[in-house]
């Protein structure tokens, strides 16, 4: 089953 | 309301411009950033930026008192702890309305009294304003910069049956996107001719893509998405391999975009 990733994943690109 | 869906508290970031508001959902997981531009109001001033935190349920519940013919002011005076919000009431008789709403002074947490009022033009409706000191870190500022390796443009109705549907089947959806094909439920660009014929496949699905995408997102946040499909005919898609899904409502006054991260690992 997929895992859910969260947003602060994401926060190190800005 | 779609915003309510998914987060409870939120600041709206008053500027002479515009009312912008930019929150997570409690699990970190969507984002929700939303701009109202000034010319989208009757008449609209903002003397200072200020951040006006509130409590978005109430904030609907209220909002679900008006009727589409009511025009409806929203004041909040300096160093205010209220917003004052004034429906004017267009028809000559008053209906009475049943609502619960905050009382100035008391904690977002409380239960609100149930409360009979006779709605009238002239009575101004407070609801209880958290001025939140602490504004979220605006995030998004750089994501629609972005470039993103695909964007699918379709029919906002038809994005909220296909998301409605499959969430009836399951908890997430792959969304695949290459040339001539978005695979969520096999829904096809609308560009060669041979598809003329085909009326299954919906028409304004239109497909521009610089890298084949193939990413898997929880349909719960997709359906909570698809709440804002009444504000705009038709949604965006715009997905890169290695950022959050940007569903993207446009509408005239302004925009609603919502952010989700993938699920990752099959």
């Amino acid at each position: 089953t997929p895992v859910q990733n969260d947003l602060s994943e994401y926060f190190s690109l800005l | 309301k779609s915003c309510s869906i998914l987060v409870t508290d939120a600041n709206f970031e008053c500027n002479e411009e515009n009312i912008m508001l930019q929150a997570m959902d409690n699990s970190h997981i969507a984002l929700v950033s939303v701009e109202i531009g000034a010319p989208g109001f009757t008449s609209y001033r903002c003397d200072r930026t200020m951040p006006l935190g509130v409590d978005l349920t109430s904030l609907t519940k209220v909002l679900r008192c008006a009727k589409d013919e009511n025009i409806c002011t929203l004041k909040a005076a300096d160093e205010a702890d209220v917003l004052n919000l004034v429906y004017d009431a267009k028809s000559a008789f008053f209906s009475p309305f049943f609502f619960a709403f905050m009382w100035h002074g008391r904690d977002a947490s409380s239960p609100f009294p149930p409360f009979f009022l006779l709605c009238s033009a002239l009575l101004p409706l407070f609801i209880h304003l958290n001025i939140s000191l602490s504004s979220q870190t605006p995030i998004t500022s750089s994501w629609p910069e972005t470039k993103y390796d695909t964007r699918v443009t379709l029919p906002s109705a038809e994005f909220t049956r296909i998301v409605r549907d499959l969430s009836q089947l399951g908890e997430h959806v792959r969304i695949e996107v290459s040339k001539e094909v978005v695979r969520i439920s096999k829904l096809k660009a609308k560009s060669s001719a041979e598809d003329e014929d085909n009326d299954s496949i919906p028409t304004g699905v239109v497909i521009e893509m610089n890298q084949h995408v193939s990413l898997t997102f929880s349909l719960k946040y997709l359906v909570n998405f698809s709440k804002s499909g009444s504000l705009s005919g038709e949604v965006q898609l715009l997905m890169s391999n290695d950022v959050p899904l940007l569903v993207a409502y446009d509408f005239t006054q302004g925009y609603i975009r919502c952010y989700l991260a993938p699920k990752i690992g099959d």
